[in-house]
């Protein structure tokens, strides 16, 4: 008998496998693709809906006239909080009219959703009445924090979850324009790979070029083009299969995001600074009596066949520099994309594009200068993904890139901000 | 080799053993506690795999075999490729107690 041939595991293991589908939220009465239930792909991972029996009511939505609406003069249609009317003039109006609203899409892998196992799961030492009874929210969020992330997070971490201030795109998005809330979506997938951004955009993507505002998408395909579980590189993509799969995924996105939106291209991380930084340390399950280390969990997960990223988490110091060279590469091929002419102008009414050089060198570079340790950026548990602190640096950074070189992508400061707060207080939360 | 069932497999019995060692209790109330710090809605599935498997850990852990060998022996994990996965560090005498192990996959009802 295998586990999930128990009856009473059937559930858990059916849960599992749903995981695999299309990334929508499955508690959606209105099949609008947002949700009033935080976990099972829903306002953990996109922004909360205002009303479940009404799929024109949805965050992102333009309440404009041109998609039909009266801009929110009775009901908030974009669920951003912001409703009602001064006279004749209606506050969505009045506060968001010319602000130039901006909604933020993720798509990409564990990194964008936030890949997390609580150390304190697998450590005894730590191990309490109360370490899993989160388990039932974290199992149907697939292990994943895509609230804490560096393209989506906009809660706070509290309690048991991993301390730190959360920093994201999308919570400086709101900053800098209130009528920005809610408008956030985080189509990341652990395992996720450049090909399959296409069916991200067609299947999991809310949006809709003619009735909702425009975006800022991310394409984070950070490491599965060239992490895998299996030895060598034949599994790894190649430049011109990357190549093929990102025109396919902004085609995808050409059809549709509405004019004015921003593609970013953020390219791929380079590994090969986690096993120098973490092989001697000693992995959580091994704390009780510090005799298994992360380079043995590295050939461990090596030897099962189940490793997030055999190139980078082992001892084959040659397999490594390889994995590295084809990151390297197929970054080139993002920076190639967001400068060639011929492939920007054919989607330049829709979005324009660029490449992030943000890299984890500089994420690194900035966190040793603020004093840490690099192995603290590390998830403990897989010893692969950024922590909560990494993901609220690579925030940061990123939007310091943007402010410097692409200023046009982040928007105008609304400078109705305070009035909206003063009227609206948190415009109804998250 | 058994993928992912096997590494959670062996994450889990591991992680029970060094429960009793770090409370002083047996095996078998160590996974008793294990179980009761779960969700309500877990320690239903919780107390089946115990109740399926339970038996034959608790018997293997007083052999003092490791999480591996326990996990081999059930059948979660197995040695298709030929290698034998190890996340704790073997005993001296691996190859023995893996080939009683293998034994026990092959006779054991579960």
């Amino acid at each position: 008998i295998k586990p999930c041939d128990i009856p009473e595991m059937k559930p858990i293991c059916d849960l599992v496998n749903r995981f695999g589908n299309e990334h929508v939220p499955i508690d959606d009465l209105d099949q609008d693709m947002f949700s009033q239930i935080n976990t099972f792909r829903g306002a953990d991972w996109r922004g909360k809906d205002c009303n479940e029996f009404d799929a024109a009511i949805h965050p992102g939505r333009n309440p404009g006239p041109s998609s039909g609406g009266n801009n929110d003069l009775i009901v908030d249609t974009n669920c951003n909080g912001i409703y009602g009317s001064e006279g004749s003039t209606t506050y969505e109006e009045k506060f968001c009219g010319d602000s130039g609203q901006l909604g933020i899409i993720l798509l990409g892998d564990s990194v964008g959703a936030h890949f997390r196992i609580p150390p304190e799961y697998l450590n005894a030492l730590q191990v309490t009445s109360s370490t899993y009874k989160n388990l039932d929210k974290i199992l149907p969020d697939e292990f994943d924090w895509p609230m804490h992330s560096f393209s989506t997070g906009h809660r706070n971490a509290t309690g048991t979850e991993d301390p730190g201030t959360v920093d994201s795109l999308y919570l400086r998005l709101v900053a800098r324009n209130r009528c920005n809330h809610r408008d956030f979506q985080n189509v990341g997938v652990n395992g996720a790979r450049s090909g399959d951004m296409v069916n991200f955009v067609k299947q999991s993507v809310a949006r809709n070029p003619k009735k909702d505002y425009p975006a800022i998408v991310v394409a984070s395909f950070v490491g599965n083009d060239v992490c895998n579980g299996h030895p060598g590189t034949d599994h790894m993509t190649t430049a011109a299969e990357f190549r093929a799969n990102i025109i396919a995924g902004l085609d995808a996105l050409n059809m549709t995001l509405a004019p004015g939106s921003h593609v970013l291209l953020n390219g791929l991380a380079n590994g090969s600074v986690l096993y120098e930084y973490m092989h001697a340390l000693i992995h959580p399950i091994g704390e009780w009596k510090q005799n298994v280390n992360y380079a043995d969990v590295y050939t461990y997960l090596n030897c099962l066949g189940i490793s997030p990223c055999e190139g980078w988490m082992t001892t084959n110091a040659t397999l490594r520099d390889l994995t590295t060279q084809r990151a390297v590469l197929l970054s080139s091929v993002l920076q190639e994309l967001a400068s060639n002419v011929t492939i920007t102008s054919r989607y330049s009414n829709v979005f324009d594009m660029y490449y992030l050089g943000t890299t984890i060198e500089d994420i690194i570079e900035e966190w040793i200068q603020e004093g840490n340790n690099v192995a603290d950026l590390i998830e403990p548990v897989d010893g692969f993904h950024p922590r909560l602190g990494g993901e609220a640096m690579m925030a940061a950074l990123i939007w310091d890139e943007l402010t410097q070189y692409a200023p046009q992508m982040i928007g105008k400061v609304n400078p109705n901000n305070d009035a909206i707060i003063s009227k609206f207080g948190d415009q109804g939360g998250y | 080799n058994g993928g992912v069932p096997c590494a959670v497999c062996t994450l889990l019995t591991g992680l029970v053993g060094q429960l009793a060692e770090i409370h002083n209790e047996t095996v078998a109330d160590s996974m008793a506690r294990f179980c009761s710090y779960l969700p309500a809605s877990y320690q239903t599935p919780c107390a089946a795999l115990v109740k399926t498997y339970g038996p034959t850990i608790i018997d293997l852990y007083e052999d003092h075999e490791t999480a591996d060998m326990i996990c081999l022996a059930i059948g979660i994990c197995n040695t298709s490729s030929g290698t034998r996965c190890h996340a704790f560090p073997e005993p001296a005498d691996a190859e023995e107690r893996a080939n009683r192990a293998l034994k026990i996959a092959a006779t054991k009802s579960f």
